[in-house]
């Protein structure tokens, strides 16, 4: 440490340059490699392959492998880029970087709208729409009443689906999520701005000068 | 009695399954 010349970051084999991942998002090459303890640990913690499976990431997320969960399910999805049915370290990096503090409100708003829009299919359609609500309802032991269920539905889409053609396009979606700001609370993790002070360990082991950097 | 402030998605967003800070959580 300490070289003002200093750019060299550590090389992870198989995984993308620390510096290139950096220069690509809100985070700085000692913040990557930060991240990169997290991906570590993570991607360990089943198979010792240096990529999260479905399973490690429910591992992580809930502290039980087991546990199925839609939601997980379709964050991990999202997170796996390349359709590998593995998150490797670049798409881990790029993906977290969209609920850094720092990112547009733009980036968090697509994100969610391609979190519920489970089918793919540009338009977050009512039948999503209850899937979702019956899958939260399960996971919180919580119960309600058919009618009521519905009841929420028809309040939703009154709110959100404005043209009445009964599913909820991008504009709409974004229109909702600027008169509904708390919706993307779950887009933002504070732990991402001071990554460095969550794993300090890997502080006495950087390479990098961030000054330099 | 329905919540009048309840959206859907605001009862969704509440979901153990998105949320991620647990992933730093160890």
């Amino acid at each position: 440490m300490g070289c003002l010349h200093s750019t060299a970051a550590r090389e992870y084999p198989g995984h993308e340059n620390p510096v290139k991942l950096a220069s690509e998002t809100a985070f700085s090459v000692s913040e990557v490699e930060a991240l990169y303890e997290l991906f570590k640990s993570i991607s360990c913690s089943v198979v010792d392959d240096g990529l999260i499976n479905k399973e490690e990431f429910q591992l992580a997320l809930f502290k039980n492998r087991k546990k199925e969960n839609l939601f997980a399910n379709r964050i991990f999805d999202l997170f796996d880029v390349k359709r590998k049915g593995v998150i490797d370290f670049g798409d881990f990096v790029r993906s977290l970087n969209v609920f850094h503090p720092n990112a547009s409100l733009e980036e968090k708003t697509d994100f969610t709208f391609r979190l519920y829009d489970m089918d793919c299919t540009g338009y977050i359609e009512r039948q999503e729409v209850k899937q979702m609500l019956i899958a939260l309802l399960c996971e919180s032991e919580m119960k309600l009443a058919d009618d009521t269920i519905e009841v929420i539905l028809d309040q939703t889409f009154e709110d959100a689906d404005v043209d009445g053609d009964g599913k909820i396009g991008k504009t709409e979606w974004s229109d909702f999520v600027i008169k509904n700001p708390s919706l993307l609370k779950i887009m933002t993790l504070p732990y991402l701005r001071d990554i460095t002070t969550t794993f300090p360990s890997f502080v006495f082991n950087s390479e990098v000068d961030e000054i330099a950097t | 009695k329905t919540p009048v402030t309840m959206n859907a998605f605001e009862l969704i967003s509440t979901s153990q399954g998105l949320n991620l800070g647990s992933l730093f959580e160890k």
